[in-house]
């Protein structure tokens, strides 16, 4: 089983 | 602000094509252009648009201005325009409406339309440049095909890429499927192209449902470009003329 992960967690506020 | 593009079709192919996973955005205009950078709101996928200054003519942009437009709104304007018209774009320093011109080429016809901007806070999010693992540039339309054929029989897909080629699988209530490509030249018809530059062997799912949605970029360009890495978000190209373009990035599905 796997679950969706979402882009803030590779990708840093700038 | 004053923009001129030769083909209103452009924007409008652009905004019909994101207008589905962001609703407002700003569209920050500077001397290198015009970009959009937004993220869906479940944070799954990401959209970056660069419509660079030499894809205007002119172009002129004198300060830094964001343009917080509502896509649906903007969406409805472009609609007004002929597929043949050339748009202009004009705003003020500290806008309340973006203007919108639509020229016809071969008539004299002239509309005018102004859309109301919107203040939108948008976190920005810096995209670290990256050397992907693999790099596959296919026609935009078999991928296309491959993400809606595999969504008829599943939420995801497994995209495979090794020297053999790249694999999209998928396994769902009713059975498994799965696409493999290899790299392929077509000399007549370059479009048709499969061209795989890979690094390392890479192995990553992601939802289908959000790749569907960026496949409406197809219209923009006759191949599209993927760049994976493990563990990192997939990156989806869609090329545009003067290096301008639409990127999709998606964040990948992992284990629990």
């Amino acid at each position: 089983k796997s679950r969706q992960s979402t882009i803030d967690r590779y990708f840093s506020p700038r | 602000l004053e923009a001129r593009l030769e083909q209103a079709n452009l924007l409008k192919k652009v905004v019909d094509a994101i207008k589905d996973l962001v609703q407002d955005c700003n569209f920050d205009c500077n001397d290198s252009g015009i970009a959009l950078q937004a993220m869906d709101n479940s944070h799954v996928a990401l959209v970056s648009m660069m419509l660079k200054s030499e894809s205007f003519s002119p172009f002129r942009c004198d300060r830094n201005i964001a343009l917080g437009i509502n896509l649906t709104s903007l969406q409805k304007v472009l609609r007004c325009a002929n597929s043949e018209d050339i748009l202009t774009l004009k705003a003020e320093d500290a806008p309340d409406v973006v203007n919108l011109v639509f020229e016809s080429a071969d008539s004299d016809r002239l509309s005018e339309y102004d859309i109301k901007l919107m203040d939108i806070d948008q976190e920005h999010l810096g995209i670290p440049e990256t050397e992907y693992a693999a790099n596959i540039s296919m026609p935009s339309a078999e991928f296309q095909k491959i993400c809606r054929d595999l969504m008829a029989l599943s939420e995801s897909v497994a995209i495979e890429c090794t020297k053999e080629g790249v694999k999209f699988s998928c396994n769902g209530d009713i059975g498994s499927g799965s696409v493999t490509l290899r790299s392929h030249t077509n000399v007549d018809k370059p479009e048709n192209n499969v061209e795989i530059d890979l690094t390392e062997p890479v192995a990553l799912t992601f939802s289908l449902k959000y790749l569907v949605n960026f496949c409406k970029a197809s219209g923009l360009s006759g191949q599209v470009k993927l760049c994976l890495s493990n563990e990192v978000p997939l990156l989806v190209e869609y090329g545009l003329a003067s290096n301008s373009y639409l990127r999709f990035y998606l964040a990948p599905k992992i284990g629990d």
